[in-house]
């Protein structure tokens, strides 16, 4: 399966800004978005997991450098939806294993998530496609996982 | 920005697995992962939130078909990690918008979140890559979510 995947890489330009608690009904996630788009900021992962007792927490990254403005967005619609409170972070980075067709390659996602294991590393958020998975882990922590992912999956195939 | 959306896509065959509680240490995702791997599993997308007080959810789709196998791996592995408890949900879909260089285009995301919050329907999952914005919601809300998605991003543009 080491074939599969083409490249690794890593952004250590991201923040991660988190909503929590979003009450778990129609429009939320549309207000939060939409607020942040008219104000021009670009928004990579988006990452929510299913609701428990009518709340979700949605999370997102952006460059770092927009992290205050974004924060300060979100913070405004958190309180317009009852949202519970916002969390910005921009101590993270976001490392990723790059190939086609990973989806019928049973096995990658848990070779790269058992490789950031081995290093001692905790991964904080997990978003994929077809294409692409990535975990977003301390930023300490990038360097040392890009080194190990790229031997996994890149010297070793 | 309608322009940059080339295409919307629905997965109605697929059944989501969510193992609620994980701890949220270094190799509880790998083990997860490398079980579902051995066991020839495809998996499409994997979603895992930020932890709070230590525990993190995981989710992830799979072939409907395989919701069942999947399922009983992951509560054997749920019980060795100490996770709490694992669901599987045949009764949804996957919706998503597909184009190139969605970052660059803030309002995006927004935009097919209001789409869908238009139609009442609620987002229940969210995972995004460069090129795909995906949302997991009930099955029966997908024909009318793919409906109005392709009105307001292919139609219109
Ligand atoms: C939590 C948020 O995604 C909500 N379910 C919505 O549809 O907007
Ligand atoms: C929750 C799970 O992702 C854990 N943080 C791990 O690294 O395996």
């Amino acid at each position: 399966e080491g074939a599969v995947v083409s490249s690794v890489a890593i952004d250590e330009n991201q923040a991660k800004i988190t909503i929590f608690n979003v009450p778990d009904k129609p429009g939320m996630a549309g207000k939060i978005f939409s607020a942040l788009g008219e104000a021009g900021i670009n928004v990579d992962v988006i990452v929510q997991n299913v609701g428990k007792e009518n709340f979700a927490d949605i999370s997102f990254t952006v460059n770092i450098n927009e992290m205050e403005k974004a924060k300060n967005i979100v913070e405004k619609v958190a309180k317009e939806i009852g949202a519970e409170r916002v969390v910005a972070d921009p101590d993270i980075c976001k490392v990723s294993i790059i190939g086609i067709g990973m989806m019928n390659h049973p096995g990658v996602a848990g070779k790269m998530f058992t490789c950031l294991a081995k290093c001692g590393i905790n991964i904080e958020m997990i978003s994929t496609s077809e294409i692409k998975i990535s975990c977003v882990i301390r930023k300490k922590d990038g360097q040392k996982a890009l080194l190990e992912l790229h031997k996994e999956f890149i010297e070793k195939s």
